[in-house]
């Protein structure tokens, strides 16, 4: 599906709350 | 403007002021407009501002204009975010050989609010679910402009500590996070952390743990509870 939108702002997120490096 | 006449723009190769104008543009658009715009600037226009990012980035400093141009390769990288924000852009974005390597090089403490972005968009890129290692593809480009400037390879990275501007000390922790979290392997995520510690990360996050930031303080304490889990796992 190409028109999945908001990925970058996804994934800066997850990285500015440090959900990102949470283990899983 | 339509899609198509950013590309006939670009194409008219346009300089200093009129790029920047036109680049300023063009991120409006591409933040804006729906996903059907960004796949009609599509590949073309992908390649075009990879051209021109990588155009300015071998230009000399001692160019007349060099500031402008500086603020082009800034605008090129918040261009790249906003292209990438679908799956398609981002799609396009991995599938070109010069994507990730160009914005390493963007990489460049002396321009501390280009390198804030150009850090997280890397930091992004390492977390991305993909078959590919994508945190492996960054790691590699880190490590091949290092070899080419005869540098350590996260010597940038700890450059960008040591200036005083605070969301750089947080974007460089995001990305030193993204590399590790990423890393499936114990050794791996010890042996990118002494190498760090070895560099002088130690002292520098003695200096940083003493700055009462918020953004700072996720990242100072994501670093140090995915050491203390490895070091458990040891």
């Amino acid at each position: 599906d190409g028109d999945e939108t908001g990925i970058m702002d996804g994934l800066l997120e997850a990285l500015q709350s440090g959900a990102a490096f949470k283990r899983k | 403007r339509s899609a198509v006449m950013y590309i006939q723009e670009l194409k008219t190769e346009p300089r200093d002021t009129q790029l920047l104008s036109c680049l300023e543009s063009l991120r409006i658009s591409l933040n804006n407009n729906p996903v059907s715009w960004v796949q009609t600037f599509g590949e073309e226009g992908l390649i075009l501002l990879l051209n021109f990012l990588k155009k300015l980035q071998d230009e000399k400093e001692e160019y007349p204009n060099a500031g402008v141009g500086v603020k082009c390769q800034h605008e090129i990288i918040r261009c790249l975010k906003a292209f990438m924000n679908n799956k398609y852009g981002l799609k396009a974005m991995l599938a070109s050989a010069d994507g990730i390597p160009l914005l390493v090089r963007a990489i460049n403490y002396s321009v501390p609010h280009m390198m804030v972005d150009a850090v997280k968009l890397l930091s992004a890129i390492c977390i991305l679910e993909h078959p590919e290692n994508l945190h492996e593809r960054v790691l590699e480009s880190i490590t091949a402009l290092a070899e080419e400037r005869d540098i350590e390879r996260f010597q940038p990275l700890l450059s960008g500590m040591r200036k005083s501007n605070i969301a750089l000390k947080g974007g460089c922790m995001q990305l030193i996070n993204a590399l590790i979290s990423r890393g499936e392997e114990l050794d791996f995520r010890i042996h990118i952390r002494s190498e760090l510690m070895r560099l002088g990360l130690r002292e520098l996050l003695a200096e940083v743990r003493n700055i009462e930031n918020e953004e700072l303080r996720v990242q100072l304490q994501g670093f140090d509870e995915q050491a203390e889990e490895d070091s458990e796992d040891l």
